[in-house]
């Protein structure tokens, strides 16, 4: 479908890959 | 109350790193309230970018989107450039999601006139590969060709061979 395409933009995979790690910390 | 808040950003950040999104987003909402009982604006900031960030792994991208701006609104008035172009990226990124490629190209160009002032070439590197996979989701290759051609050249410069 044309949302698991936006998904799959290799960009956007690379970077919710680091958010996933990614926390502000107090 | 003040130690209460920063525990429910901490207990947040911890859920979040496990996986459990709904739990880090009711802990980042408490950690929101009580830093705007307290007027503590770096620490809505915090909360906001927080809360934008779990919603994506929960699939909520209009919810991320909401939170993120208010993100960048207050990065903008606390003046602080490093989290306006992450913030810029972040909404990039998940106007992609939304597979809304216009509003996507405005903030990576956003983030990329930022990374630019600060000469952060790695952030000057991210904008241009999302806005040529943004200009090809348009079908603009011919804009598509001069971001990847940016992308390749700044890549090179940083040794980044993936």
């Amino acid at each position: 479908s044309k949302r698991m395409h936006a998904i799959q933009v290799d960009s956007v995979q690379r970077w919710m890959e680091d958010l996933r790690h990614m926390t502000e910390v107090e | 109350r003040a130690a209460q808040g920063r525990t429910c950003g901490n207990l947040g950040n911890t859920h979040y790193l496990l996986g459990n999104f709904r739990s880090a987003v009711s802990s980042h909402q408490q950690r929101l309230l009580i830093a705007k009982e307290f007027g503590d604006r770096p620490a809505e900031r915090r909360a906001y970018c927080n809360l934008g960030n779990a919603y994506i792994f929960l699939g909520e991208f209009d919810k991320a989107a909401e939170h993120y701006k208010r993100a960048l609104q207050l990065a903008r008035q606390l003046k602080d450039r490093a989290v306006e172009a992450q913030t810029c990226y972040s909404l990039g990124n998940t106007y992609t999601l939304l597979q809304d490629y216009e509003r996507a190209i405005d903030y990576h160009l956003k983030h990329l006139i930022i990374a630019q002032d600060l000469n952060d070439r790695i952030g000057e590197g991210r904008a241009c590969w999302s806005l040529g996979n943004a200009h090809t989701a348009l079908g603009n290759h011919d804009q598509a060709m001069q971001f990847a051609e940016r992308h390749l050249e700044i890549s090179k410069e940083t040794g980044d061979r993936s």
